[in-house]
């Protein structure tokens, strides 16, 4: 996190806030509510307490405006620059402006209020930009589907104004460091050539443009998949992924999830109601044959016959020994497959049922 | 956040982008002549690397397809450094 140069702050906790004027894309009570939503966001890490008031002039002033609108930072039209705020002090200090030509929307659509405001909220309160993708202070709009302040922004707002007086301190979600070397993962994947691996609400992959492992929201790509995916695998002939949460999972084909999905595993794969969730899984492209990982047992799954075969749930160690007896994450690349648990990773031989290698689990991130 | 694209040839309208973008974002002064920067180190260059830094992409101060792809995503108004 980076606090504003000069750390300006307001000495008295306490602050008014009123919204001057309304977008005409969402009803007054939907505005109303997405910025006392994002007060709440502030509020409820930090000693920081905010009233709304009607008349006269407020601590943080809201408007939305368009074009230039005499503060000497003219808004540029639709796109680009979505709203901006000032630093703690009197007069414009605090204040909040709205990019009144971009549409605002309390959903998925861009752009949400809520999100936004959450952010420059920040700005009003003494934070700067943060360079953690994972943080409501981040510069660029991602909408993840939920707003929430990361660890990055707790620590950020108290370092200025302290800890909330909460008797359970309130934390974040922290984002994944790719070069962390005890970082584990929830589910790895191929997908049209590339690998993609997941944690939390987070994507990384190798990227020739990024010095390291290129990390960003999973709902870049699909905003509708849950986070905390727990598995995932390519059907690489029908260009098609499948991402597994829970009793359910969802299909893809490139960035568009398939009609109809959601399913239930157990109607589409034959999985007994006993099987809360699936740990891991991948498909052998060379046999069609589609292995699940279920605690210490693995399912085999024909996808040409689309059936399990007989003879299974076996314990892992049967067909894949050396690799212990839970798996995180798997996939496959060059004929071999790659077990992921905990921080290690292990190469795997399926002909020889050999482990060829061990691993780092992010040894694929040029660290 | 494509797959991966291929570099482009930088367009016009594109050197205006990373202009406009390093002015609004990174306090690149506008009023930098084109003869100070044949004699002295490029400001945007410097302006350039710094936002790079900033976002975690590769540091070579040009703007390449993906440096331009970070400038075109709809963003907060505040600049990235401190005026």
């Amino acid at each position: 996190f980076v606090l504003t140069q000069g750390s300006p702050r307001w000495e008295d906790t306490h602050l008014t806030y009123r919204i001057e004027n309304y977008t005409p894309d969402l009803s007054r009570a939907a505005v109303d509510h997405a910025i006392e939503k994002a007060f709440q966001l502030w509020s409820s890490v930090s000693p920081l307490t905010f009233t709304k008031v009607s008349e006269s002039q407020a601590d943080i002033m809201i408007s939305f405006v368009r074009g230039d609108h005499r503060d000497n930072s003219p808004f540029d039209g639709p796109g680009g620059n979505l709203a901006h705020a000032f630093q703690p002090g009197p007069h414009i200090g605090g204040d909040i402006h709205f990019d009144e030509d971009e549409r605002w929307t309390n959903n998925f659509r861009d752009y949400n209020l809520y999100r936004v405001a959450a952010h420059e909220l920040g700005h009003s309160l003494g934070l700067a930009h943060s360079t953690d993708i994972g943080a409501l202070m981040y510069p660029n709009y991602i909408f993840s589907g939920d707003v929430q302040l990361s660890q990055d922004d707790i620590s950020g707002i108290q370092a200025i104004y302290g800890p909330s007086q909460n008797p359970t301190q309130p934390i974040g979600p922290q984002t994944p460091q790719v070069c962390d070397s005890k970082l584990t993962f929830d589910a790895i994947t191929t997908i049209r050539g590339e690998l993609m691996f997941f944690k939390d609400r987070f994507y990384m992959r190798t990227n020739p443009f990024y010095p390291e492992a290129e990390l960003n929201f999973i709902s870049v790509f699909w905003p509708h998949l849950p986070n905390g995916l727990q598995a995932a695998y390519e059907v690489a002939d029908r260009d098609e992924v499948r991402f597994f949460k829970g009793n359910k999972y969802w299909a893809v084909k490139g960035q568009d999830v398939l009609y109809g999905y959601p399913k239930y595993i157990y109607r589409s794969f034959g999985f007994p109601r006993t099987v809360k969730n699936i740990d891991a899984a991948v498909s052998d492209e060379d046999t069609g044959k589609t292995y699940f990982f279920v605690a210490n047992k693995c399912w085999r799954y024909d996808e040409y016959k689309q059936s399990m075969d007989a003879g299974y749930p076996k314990m892992i160690a049967e067909d894949f020994p050396g690799i212990g007896s839970k798996v995180d994450a798997v996939f496959q690349k060059d004929g071999f497959f790659y077990f992921f648990h905990g921080k290690r990773q292990y190469k795997f031989d399926t002909k020889t049922k050999r482990i060829l290698t061990l691993q780092k689990a992010n040894s694929w991130f040029n660290c | 956040h494509s797959f991966p694209a291929a570099t482009s040839e930088t367009q016009e309208q594109d050197v205006e982008t990373v202009q406009k973008y390093l002015e609004n974002y990174y306090n690149l002064k506008n009023d930098a002549k084109q003869v100070e920067r044949q004699r002295n180190n490029d400001p945007v260059v410097e302006k350039l690397k710094q936002m790079q830094k900033f976002f975690g992409l590769k540091v070579t101060g040009k703007p390449d397809a993906e440096t331009l792809n970070v400038m075109k995503q709809p963003r907060c108004g505040v600049p990235d450094m401190a005026q």
